[in-house]
């Protein structure tokens, strides 16, 4: 089973169009396996990416460099899984 | 459960609770009610589709689907949702019981089994289908942008290790052929909606190209009147407009492709969150999404009803 402790998902607002390339850009650097849950649309709306644990502090660092402003939507993805996973089990124990 | 008064709608089930769900539903509503395999996926599993029917023959349909993207869980747990209402607001409704006197509905509520499988067995941020990419050792292609309309333009990759990758050729997975062979052989469908999540967004055609669809401005007002009755519940708010001017370009995509075979009333929802959980919508808001979105989805099937073409 694929886990995800430590990723985090970012979610990034970009204030103009030179940011949002910037973002794009981010998105073609394979090696760093973001995911893109919410994708690039206008400087208007937010961009949602997850970051696995060990690319984290580059994308950050890469964020921060631009002055590209971000919050951290969810601050370790492993966690809001497993309490996931823990009420499906709970409700189908309940249901048997 | 023994029976679908006791399904639990507000927790997410896995692949084959789902499956027994529906063969109850059909079970309990022999007259209403049919299972129909349209295909079968890559691993094998059927592709299930209900038929909402109360009689006729090949009667103008209104077609449902949800889990295209597997990860989207809220969607199929919305599809079980929706198939219990129908059933349970048929006779009952007015407005829905009018539909079904004259109109079919179907529901694809697992679109991508083996991407939902996988979800719940090993990696639940998958979307793609899982069939393996020769050459490459990913797998999967983005069942929302191997449609052959627009297929393999921009708003897509060739990458079989992108989460966009639009598959060696235009349906050329299953999961998506069997619906373009269903949709093509019944010939006499007048909506389509595709449900994603998430994003809060009601979105209509075209994603590939800039060109305005020519019932640009029926979809539209359509799509502000079913949008405002979703909000009149609990307030949700959600953008609405072409899939190219709202979000991106996008190459490929399931509502362009059946715009272009005449469905005119094709819609792709987002639906709930906002940007606190993302795809993993807690359970409570499960039912809150369900209940919304099928006054959005209302609209439209009256609507649809309303003008017949």
């Amino acid at each position: 089973k694929v886990t995800f402790e430590g990723h985090q998902v970012l979610r990034i607002l970009p204030k103009d169009e030179a940011q949002l390339s910037l973002i794009k850009n981010l998105e073609e650097m394979i090696e760093f396996q973001v995911d893109i849950w919410m994708g690039v649309t206008d400087v208007s709306n937010p961009v949602d990416v997850r970051v696995p644990f060990q690319s984290l502090q580059f994308v950050k660092i890469y964020l921060e460099a631009q002055n590209i402003d971000y919050t951290i939507m969810i601050e370790d993805l492993q966690v809001v899984l497993d309490e996931e996973q823990e009420e499906m089990e709970a409700a189908a124990r309940l249901a048997q | 459960p023994r029976n679908t008064d006791s399904f639990d709608f507000s927790r997410y089930h896995t692949i084959s609770e789902i499956y027994s769900f529906q063969d109850m539903l059909v079970a309990e509503n022999p007259n209403l009610v049919s299972k129909i395999v349209i295909g079968s996926s890559y691993e094998g599993r059927p592709l299930n589709v209900l038929k909402f029917s109360t009689g006729g023959t090949n009667r103008p349909a209104i077609w449902i689907d949800t889990g295209i993207h597997s990860r989207e869980w809220v969607t199929q747990a919305s599809g079980t949702w929706f198939a219990k209402k129908i059933v349970t607001d048929y006779g009952r409704d007015p407005a829905l019981t009018a539909i079904l006197n004259k109109m079919d509905i179907f529901l694809e509520i697992v679109t991508n089994p083996d991407g939902f499988a996988y979800t719940h067995s090993s990696n639940r941020m998958w979307r793609k289908t899982r069939k393996p990419n020769p050459g490459s050792s990913c797998a999967g292609v983005d069942p929302n942008r191997n449609w052959d309309s627009g297929f393999g333009g921009p708003g897509a990759s060739s990458n079989p290790c992108s989460e966009t990758y639009r598959g060696p050729r235009a349906h050329s997975e299953s999961e998506v052929k069997s619906i373009v062979d269903f949709v093509k052989s019944h010939g006499n469908f007048k909506a389509f909606i595709s449900i994603h999540s998430y994003s809060q967004m009601l979105l209509y055609p075209f994603g590939y190209t800039k060109t305005p669809a020519k019932d640009q401005a029926e979809l539209h007002n359509l799509a502000q009147r079913a949008i405002t009755d979703l909000a009149s519940l609990y307030g949700t708010r959600y953008r609405y407009g072409s899939i190219i001017n709202t979000i991106y370009q996008a190459s490929g995509g399931t509502i362009d492709w059946t715009y272009e075979q005449g469905i005119k009333y094709s819609y792709t929802f987002e639906l709930r969150d906002t940007g606190r959980y993302g795809f993993i919508l807690p359970a409570n808001q499960i039912i809150p999404t369900a209940q919304e979105t099928w006054l959005a989805l209302m609209a439209i099937m009256n609507h649809t009803y309303n003008n017949p073409y």
